[in-house]
């Protein structure tokens, strides 16, 4: 709850109405951001906590910590592309099923997808271009976005496991073509 | 060189083969097709003379472009065509500072338009306000729709309120209205709705008939004098102007099945599942 709370009181300021229409002066505006920032931090700390209680358990451990990209818009997430093997776990808020697709930025050119039925996902690979690529002064900012469907329950998750994967026919098969042309 | 066209099960784009822009759209279920040509132009923004209250500037809280004609980007045109098992993309450079990702996802109904503008050059000393412009030839008799609040769509009507008679001065801004979800214009008799769900609050209207243009990003060199005290001019920590990248959804179909079409994906947009990941210590076997 107190948790939760930094996001409901940041939100709060953020109805003033010069948040609501953009019209606030610049300090304020990081400021108004800066309030936001914190409280989404704070509340992926709950979805933690709720992941820690509904996760399945391997034994005595306990499930992974969830990490979050916020940037991904902007093609930047450090797991995704920094890691050849990771789990992607979906939550969908919305009380009935819903299809969406991810695109997640990554730096091998084939991946394998496999939902949370066991079975292969089809999957594909973006080239991502000059222009939506990351900040370029980062070390390896991510070439490609992986693309696949997901599928998550109604106020309920769905985990996928993505592991690179450097097989030529799965390259071959999840590759995108390109045509240039100037007018 | 020929005409592109890209196309999913339920929905088929054209892109011309001498400009590069987008031309046509058509929904194969229904059978509807409507020319629209899609492009990205700017307003100059008003200077003004703050002295005499009259000539505010165009600002933070006042949007008041410098006469009625938004300029088209003249540039050479970049346009890229992908194509994949799972989703297909045309990636145009309108210019340095403006370009546009539209996808069609296998099995989608709605097109996805992802633009990045910005920096916005200044070096003119010009402001420019930057529409997103799609026209199409509906007849829409100066009516098109918005949702007031993300909640009720509001009927809205070129140079006119319901509620006292207008002397119109601005004939742009005086017909901009807020989108917080979609802005729609629709043709009785042909039966055909064109719907832009968008991703963020912004200002739009219908200018000309048939037409629909959403701002979607903005750089002023003057303060309107209206209590912020600055010009909206946005820097980054590298000193330019910022970037913006959004999306627009563009959705297709006759009067009577778009509410439910574009409802439904509102419902989506807006709550759209959280993805959060995990770095994995073991092997599939082990995991499942």
């Amino acid at each position: 709850e107190i948790k939760l709370r930094t996001l409901r009181q940041a939100m709060g300021v953020a109805q003033h109405h010069d948040a609501v229409s953009g019209t606030e002066k610049q300090h304020v505006a990081y400021d108004y951001a800066m309030r936001l920032s914190e409280g989404i931090s704070m509340c992926q700390e709950v979805v933690n906590d709720a992941y820690k209680k509904l996760l399945p358990k391997n034994n005595s451990a306990t499930p992974p910590v969830q990490m979050f990209c916020t940037l991904t818009n902007i093609s930047m997430c450090n797991v995704t592309e920094l890691l050849k093997r990771f789990t992607v776990t979906v939550y969908n808020p919305i009380g009935r099923p819903v299809t969406t697709w991810l695109r997640l930025p990554v730096q091998g050119s084939a991946y394998t997808v496999i939902g949370p039925d066991g079975k292969n996902v089809p999957a594909q690979i973006v080239p991502v271009s000059k222009r939506t690529k990351s900040i370029p002064e980062r070390k390896s900012p991510a070439n490609y976005e992986l693309v696949f469907h997901v599928s998550p329950p109604p106020l309920g998750f769905a985990t996928y496991f993505v592991s690179y994967n450097s097989a030529l026919e799965v390259f071959k098969q999840q590759q995108t073509q390109e045509k240039e042309n100037v007018f | 060189y020929q005409d592109m066209d890209l196309r999913n099960e339920h929905i088929s784009l054209i892109f011309d083969q001498t400009t590069g822009l987008l031309k046509q759209m058509t929904n194969l279920d229904k059978q509807i097709t409507i020319p629209l040509q899609h492009e990205f132009k700017y307003y100059q923004s008003f200077a003004g003379n703050n002295s005499k209250g009259i000539y505010e500037a165009s600002g933070a809280y006042i949007f008041r472009p410098n006469g009625t004609d938004a300029y088209p980007l003249k540039t050479n045109m970049v346009t890229k065509f992908m194509q994949g098992i799972l989703v297909k993309e045309v990636h145009q450079t309108f210019s340095s500072w403006t370009t546009l990702v539209t996808r069609l996802y296998q099995g989608a109904r709605h097109v996805e338009m992802e633009w990045t503008v910005g920096p916005i050059p200044i070096d003119d000393n010009q402001g420019k306000e930057v529409i997103s412009h799609f026209a199409t030839d509906l007849k829409t008799n100066g009516i098109f729709y918005t949702d007031s609040n993300g909640r009720e769509i509001l009927q809205r009507k070129r140079n006119f309120r319901p509620t006292w008679k207008l002397n119109q001065t601005e004939p742009v801004s005086g017909n901009y209205y807020p989108i917080n979800s979609r802005i729609y214009i629709r043709d009785e008799t042909k039966n055909v709705q064109l719907t832009v769900l968008n991703d963020r609050s912004q200002g739009g209207s219908s200018i000309q008939d048939g037409c629909l243009e959403i701002m979607v990003h903005r750089r002023n060199l003057h303060d309107d004098s209206l209590g912020v005290g600055e010009p909206l001019n946005e820097t980054g920590s590298d000193g330019k102007g910022l970037i913006v990248r959004g999306k627009h959804y563009l959705v297709l179909d006759d009067i009577k099945s778009s509410g439910r079409v574009h409802r439904d994906l509102a419902e989506q947009l807006f709550m759209a599942p959280l993805p959060s990941f995990s770095d994995l210590k073991m092997d599939f076997q082990q995991w499942i």
